[in-house]
């Protein structure tokens, strides 16, 4: 269910995600880290690019298939997008 | 498990059994195809620093494909990147060791678009507790039922209970926010048991938490990258931090790591400094890795 919820604070919350989430095989708790940095800061960029938080919503939501994680809600801001995941 | 994706680098932090790397090639791919950006360099990918680390694994076999070892990561890991190293951080041996990748910095890339020089501070503070106390991790357990109906307007009970836990456990106030900056979150506490959170602080600095209760191999997570010199005008450092998380979680066991860019980071000599008589903690290991352009200080306890 991939809608945008303009009612809460949220920017995009997944309500049957979030009803039907099911943690009880969730055992292991040391996660996996992964931190890219594109370029070293948004200044870096190249003139005129866009940049990754241009990239549309639904195809983070593809990325994040392969990794096997769902997005239960994601909240905007000025500078960062922050995504909150199952698992 | 969360997703933190600024203007130009992404940070992908997962739980459980998630196959972290097995998006490498579809998000170099995307970003090749859908911002112009091409890191590719004779045949490998090469943007400007990649970092990927995991504390060892609980139950290693559960893991899916390359994540059962940490050689076939690496191995993996090589198939893309051209100048890779891995350390095996903490002492070998040690249900508690870390294992990092980590690339060799793009400089050429810094100086390819004329971006600023300015050398810009950049720290992350990640704290991993195991044998949390059983009435802190009680906080983490719920009671409702997975498979409610989901009403249209209803409230989000995952997102409403997470909301309240934070508030409960004193996890929005882990960083005086003296600067008075905004301050978002985004919680939720997954059922039977969990929590996951994602804290913002002045649109850019986030904290996150990650929360698996269970008796046996309970386990919680922090990890930041506020800077708390800054966000609280001095009046915080974070070994104050690391004491307020410590307070909510009470573990029998914890390793720190902290990353800095700029070895003249006050809270890199704090951490080491003034971790070695904490009134309830053992000290066991501190280690300093000096890492290309960044150093990381690696300190594990035990309870006394």
């Amino acid at each position: 269910t991939v809608s945008m919820d303009e009612k809460s604070s949220h920017t995009y919350i997944d309500r049957e995600l979030s009803a039907n989430l099911d943690s009880t095989d969730a055992f292991e708790g040391p996660e996996k880290l992964l931190e890219i940095w594109f370029f070293k800061n948004a200044n870096s960029i190249p003139p005129k690019s866009k940049t990754l938080r241009s990239i549309e919503f639904k195809i983070w939501v593809r990325l994040l298939q392969l990794v096997k994680c769902q997005v239960l809600s994601m909240k905007q801001t000025e500078k960062m997008d922050a995504f909150l995941l199952s698992e | 498990s969360s997703l933190f994706v600024f203007d130009h680098k992404l940070t992908l932090k997962t739980c459980g059994t998630t196959t972290t790397l097995f998006c490498l090639e579809e998000l170099f791919r995307t970003v090749r195809d859908h911002l112009g950006w091409n890191f590719c360099l004779q045949g490998k990918i090469n943007p400007y620093k990649v970092f990927y680390s995991r504390r060892c694994f609980m139950f290693p076999k559960k893991q899916q494909g390359i994540h059962q070892n940490w050689d076939d990561e690496t191995h993996y890991l090589d198939q893309f990147f051209s100048k890779g190293k891995s350390y095996l951080v903490g002492r070998l041996g040690q249900t508690s060791h870390w294992n990092l990748y980590v690339t060799e910095t793009n400089k050429e890339l810094e100086a390819q678009y004329g971006g600023t020089n300015e050398e810009e501070d950049d720290e992350t503070l990640e704290i991993l507790m195991t044998g949390l106390g059983p009435a802190k991790a009680a906080q983490f357990v719920t009671t409702r039922e997975p498979g409610q109906p989901v009403e249209s307007d209803g409230e989000d009970e995952g997102h409403d209970l997470g909301f309240r836990v934070t508030q409960q456990t004193q996890l929005d106030q882990v960083y005086e926010n003296v600067k008075n900056v905004s301050f978002q979150q985004d919680a939720f506490a997954f059922t039977p048991c969990g929590y996951s959170s994602n804290l913002v602080l002045d649109h850019e600095y986030f904290y996150t938490l990650h929360v698996t209760p269970e008796v046996g191999w309970s386990y919680a997570s922090f990890e930041s990258n506020v800077p708390v010199r800054d966000m609280s005008c001095g009046t915080q450092d974070n070994v104050n931090v690391m004491e307020r998380v410590l307070g909510v979680f009470q573990p029998s066991d914890f390793c720190l790591t902290f990353f800095s860019r700029d070895f003249a980071n006050d809270n890199f000599d704090k951490l080491g400094k003034h971790t070695q008589n904490l009134s309830n903690y053992i000290r066991r290991d501190k280690i300093v890795y000096d890492l290309d352009d960044y150093q990381l200080l690696y300190l594990r306890f035990e309870r006394k």
